[in-house]
């Protein structure tokens, strides 16, 4: 299990270093274990440069670099590993709407391998759907579906 | 192991039961605040095993039951059903030569919790056991609850290491 | 001090059973003494029912529904003691677009006793405002101040 | 006690000075991620006499001086300044008379700290309390931090009592 974690962790980690400049349009992260000498225990470190930045503590950060950094490296571990689907509600939230351009384009790509479900209240990323499913409450308290238009939103 | 259908009865806001019939590709979620996109999130969670009332924002696990609103009275029990695909025939002998593969979970307010594959009634562990042997059952990066996506960058080095014990 | 713990938590209990159904278009919600007897050390409980719906534990509205909830005591307390100014950092993001306008709405209100300072990604929020600040990094890693039209969004 | 300019030099990612022109009523700040919309509420908040740095997202006070991009060089200082519109007459004797009152915050990487009012050298303690004094200080319901907001609900009902002591 200590080669099959180190092993996981070197192609999870090479993934994200691909990941992470296509979200940011440059720059560049990876993964650093923080005690390589002890796999069973040691943590695992986020170094982060968005594009003509500086290598700097994660949390100096903005809400949706953040956000963007955690996309890429839940990503790049689905990439490894594809789960048969993922669901992901309202991840772009934090983001402006050129970072959900290439959110969405990402999804698109990942989702001829696996079924993605978002949930959000972003017209863009609605527009990157298949299927639209409305969810709403015409009588208060109880849930029900809808079809919906996009011209709804 | 991809999700065909979601039917929902009795969980959270979806007193009357509702049917999510999923296919290839993309679904997007929408609504306004708080109709129960995330209540559908959860009942996914909830199917599949999870055991933690707080995983799911409740105190009790009876909290998923409906309990009421101005116009309609509280319900006695939950029950979700997911229907999955099962193209490459995986899953215990007795299930693997099912195309489909229905797991429903259900829970009356006294407690009792039944449990069935394909409408036979087994246990919580069987259940689990399907998702952690068809590749389904890692959740952690496999579903991001609302404001969870931060926690990935705010948790310690000694959390994160679950992620890639999970994809391992 | 007791005294006036007292009376403060009864005129911002006031305020907040009047602010909270603005912006939810009905429902109610209060706040609760957790130990009426100790007004030193009690904590302050929040029941809050969304209209149509029944009064449930507080974790399980939803994300929008507990913003909204956090606004209206953020409000509540404000109105009964203005600061000069309010700043608000990317709080409509989990907002709906008819729950930002009520948002907005009331903000538009305030802001004749005070100055506030929106941080936003939100067209409409945007739009409520009377000046917009845009920030942009010309130079990767260097913030300045740009005049901002509001179709550039 | 308005606020009617802030002035923001080497302070995180303003390392060339920036001066905001605050009016009456609703401004709006606007752009892209990451583009420095809430350091300038980090300045505000440094500047009113912040002491913790990870208040303002850093492991040390060192971490507002500006540290360098890729084209920029890190500087060696920090500097904020809050000039706020005194109608009110308040404050302490040798400000009361003013129509302005200008507060100046400045770190050096050696970690030396300067403060002035109206450009006369402080100490931070009478930052502090100029701003209680004036009723500004009570920041905890008046400057809400991004993704912060839902706190107020998910905190343990002993740990909102300070929101009405502070009003009170
Ligand atoms: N057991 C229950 N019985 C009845 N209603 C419930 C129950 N559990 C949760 N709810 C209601 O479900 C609503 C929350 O739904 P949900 O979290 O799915 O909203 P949402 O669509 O995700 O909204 P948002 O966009 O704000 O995130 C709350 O109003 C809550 O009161
Ligand atoms: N001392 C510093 N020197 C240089 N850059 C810094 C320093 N401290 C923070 N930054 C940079 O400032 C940026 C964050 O800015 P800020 O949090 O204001 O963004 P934002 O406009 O609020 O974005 P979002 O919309 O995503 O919230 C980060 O990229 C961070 O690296
Ligand atoms: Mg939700
Ligand atoms: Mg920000």
């Amino acid at each position: 299990t200590r080669k099959r974690f180190s092993e996981t962790f070197r192609q999870v980690n090479d993934r994200f270093q691909e990941v992470f400049p296509r979200l940011f349009l440059g720059g560049k992260a990876e993964l650093r274990l923080t005690d390589e000498q002890d796999l069973l225990e040691t943590g695992i470190d986020i170094a982060v440069q968005p594009p003509g930045k500086k290598l700097q503590n994660v949390n100096l950060l903005s809400g949706g670099e953040k956000a963007l950094t955690a996309v890429a490296l839940i990503f790049a571990i689905f990439l490894i590993k594809p789960s048969p689907f993922c669901i992901l509600d309202e991840v772009d939230a934090p983001l402006d709407d050129a970072n959900i351009e290439r959110f969405n384009e990402l999804v698109r790509e990942m989702s001829d391998k696996s079924q993605f479900i978002l949930i959000t209240h972003n017209k863009r990323t609605m527009n990157v759907a298949d299927t639209l499913y409305g969810v709403t409450m015409e009588s208060p308290g109880v849930s029900k579906l809808v079809s919906v238009r996009i011209n709804d939103f | 192991m991809k999700i065909k259908r979601l039917e929902i009865v009795g969980f959270k806001s979806f007193v009357d039961r509702v049917c999510l019939d999923f296919s290839e590709g993309i679904a997007a979620v929408v609504g306004p605040n708080g109709c129960g996109k995330s209540n559908i999130l959860d009942a996914i969670r909830w199917v599949m095993g999870e055991q933690s009332a707080r995983n799911l924002r409740g105190r009790s696990m009876e909290d998923v039951i409906f309990g009421g609103s101005e116009m309609r009275k509280p319900v006695g029990m939950a029950e979700v059903s997911l229907i999955l695909s099962n193209e490459g025939r995986l899953g215990p002998p007795a299930l693997r030569d099912y195309p489909e593969i229905m797991v429903t979970r259900r829970l009356y307010r006294n407690g009792d919790s039944e449990y069935r594959l394909n409408k036979t009634p087994c246990r919580l562990l069987d259940i689990t056991e399907l998702f952690i042997d068809t590749g389904v059952g890692a959740r952690a990066y496999s579903i991001i609850e609302q404001g969870k996506i931060g926690m990935i960058l705010s948790a310690r080095p000694e959390d994160r290491r679950f992620l890639i014990e999970e994809a391992a």
